[in-house]
């Protein structure tokens, strides 16, 4: 999970992009969930 | 659907308080409050962020104030 | 109000593409496409997120696609 935390939006939403993981935009209010999110993709 | 949401859905949302929705009680009422989800409309500011997302919404509502499984559903 | 606003605000936004909104244009509708931002309801989502605050609002979407300020009162 560290891995993400420490991406910018931008590089966050390539790697959601990068894999079609579908998403909204990364906000402060969601952006916890698409770490999960790729966290869980990944692992 | 419960009584409480049927009400809800009676009427245009306005300025309700978030405890108005179902599911959310004075507890996860106040949780939600505290973390800026005052009103009903800014929650479903949230969902349309999440793109009307129903898994990821009630993901964030069990992070954000604990809901369990039929109060997220609700 | 601009004749697109009142198409956009002529019938239920649905699902309608960002580039819809008045004041956005190609330009403006890709940066906020490329954000996540590429239906008209995930503006309305941040819209209300942000408690409607309009000035709060069109400072987020100068910051988020460098929208000027007739494009974001627009």
């Amino acid at each position: 999970m560290e891995k993400y935390k420490g991406m910018t939006d931008e590089e966050l939403i390539t790697s959601l992009k990068k894999f079609n993981i579908p998403h909204g935009p990364i906000l402060k209010t969601t952006r916890k969930l698409y770490e999960k999110k790729m966290y869980e993709f990944e692992s | 659907t419960s009584q409480k949401h049927r009400d809800f859905m009676a009427e245009p949302m306005g300025d309700k308080p978030v405890r108005c929705l179902a599911g959310i009680g004075d507890a996860l009422g106040k949780k939600l409050e505290d973390k800026g989800f005052d009103k009903t409309y800014v929650v479903l500011g949230q969902f349309l962020v999440l793109k009307k997302d129903e898994e990821l919404f009630r993901e964030w509502l069990k992070d954000v104030c604990g809901a369990n499984i039929k109060q997220a559903r609700d």
